[in-house]
């Protein structure tokens, strides 16, 4: 369960300062699917930050699973990241001159798995993404879509229980982002793990339980899905 | 007016052979709005590159404005592509450690435009995309939305003749989408611009006058938006 109160996260530029968020309360519990959604530059990737430990908030309080996340100590709170939390960023973050297999397989690297149960589970990731003919093709030699896809395989790879995707469909053509909204889907069911996405497509929010709507740096509204 | 003749791309990489573009044909007018739809990975980011003069075809020939482009000397293919083309690139390729206005201007100081012109027509194509307000912001201190926007006002900046926009909207929320998408019109309507644009966005490519589905590298299928 996540539990977030009264975030606040400035950036601080020379003179100027950027509220990026302006006290976003929210709590997510274990096995939901929320989708976060609102204008360009509202604050959806900075509260996706928030949540996946990616950077620390100005003040206010986060609770994780019981533990208050600023109390953690840093190798803490990055052993509890990289083993509960599956991250796709929203500008993918791969690193470009390497194979897509030793993309996907860099978490797995720094939790101490063996080469050979890595080049396993990277190739199973792949293929679950449509991807298991390019595990030796490099980001530079994919297209952007492709590209994205590597990004959710690396996020899947270690089997996370918390999964957070900022516009995970962004680069895919609907029937792709189909594919993938599907496979998360599976993912729920089959692991019950809890799904945090962000999205500005309306058929991808529609999917959610609930639809966290947020504005310059506040949650607007917080709706839940009536069953279809 | 683009004539593009069964242009063949295909990337080598060690014993494997990519076929991007599989024998692509197609005739853009002076004036004319083309979107370019088609699945994750089927050529039409490849296709963009080789209508921007961006990268060369393996075979084919490609006639812009009456001129063959593979006779064309380098430089003189520099000029003609940063005189008239403005290129709005899928994954931004913003220069992210100096500022937005600094990114804009880029255009302008290749062309040999003086710094008080450079800054007022940047601050104008700033203003146009809705980020008056940011102009001494870096690409990092912004949203991938942000970022987008950024990367549209350089494009035009130049007062291109032809734009070329591979997913203009894709970062963007449906509301600043679609003020983009209203600037690309009175572009056109004020200035008669040709516009090129890869979408996997329905609302997008029904604005259109053409749309021309790309798959596994080849015209699926090439129609006319009929008049609401
Ligand atoms: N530099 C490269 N080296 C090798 N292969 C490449 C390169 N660039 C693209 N490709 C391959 O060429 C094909 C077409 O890629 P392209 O980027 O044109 O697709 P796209 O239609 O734009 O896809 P998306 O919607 O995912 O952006 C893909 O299979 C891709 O993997
Ligand atoms: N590192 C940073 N330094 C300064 N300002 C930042 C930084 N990162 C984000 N911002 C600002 O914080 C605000 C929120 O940004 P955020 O990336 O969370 O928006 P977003 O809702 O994800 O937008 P988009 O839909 O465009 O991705 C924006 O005004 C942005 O310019
Ligand atoms: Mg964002
Ligand atoms: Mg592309």
């Amino acid at each position: 369960m996540l539990e977030l109160k009264n975030i606040v996260k400035t950036y601080v530029m020379g003179h100027e300062t950027v509220r990026a968020l302006d006290g976003v309360t929210v709590t997510i519990k274990d096995g939901e699917y929320v989708a976060i959604v609102g204008p360009s530059g509202s604050g959806k990737s900075t509260l996706m930050n928030m949540i996946g430990c990616l950077d620390v908030p100005t003040s206010g309080e986060y609770i994780l699973n019981g533990q208050d996340v600023s109390k953690l100590r840093d190798d803490d709170l990055a052993t509890a990241r990289n083993k509960h939390i599956g991250f796709v960023f929203q500008r993918f973050n791969l690193l470009s001159r390497i194979t897509a297999q030793r993309n996907v397989e860099l978490p797995l690297r720094y939790g101490g798995i063996g080469g050979k149960e890595r080049a396993e589970r990277a190739k199973e990731a792949m293929t679950a993404v449509g991807l298991g003919d390019r595990l030796t093709h490099k980001p530079v030699e994919m297209s952007g879509g492709q590209q994205q896809r590597v990004a959710i395989a690396r996020a899947l790879v270690n089997h996370p229980t918390l999964l957070l995707a900022d516009e995970p469909t962004g680069a895919l053509d609907s029937k792709t982002g189909a594919e993938i909204m599907a496979l998360f889907k599976k993912l729920r069911e089959e692991r019950g793990i809890t799904i945090v996405i962000v999205t500005h497509d309306p058929g991808v929010a529609a999917q959610a339980d609930r639809v966290v709507r947020i504005k310059d740096g506040r949650v607007e509204s917080d709706t839940l899905n009536s069953e279809e």
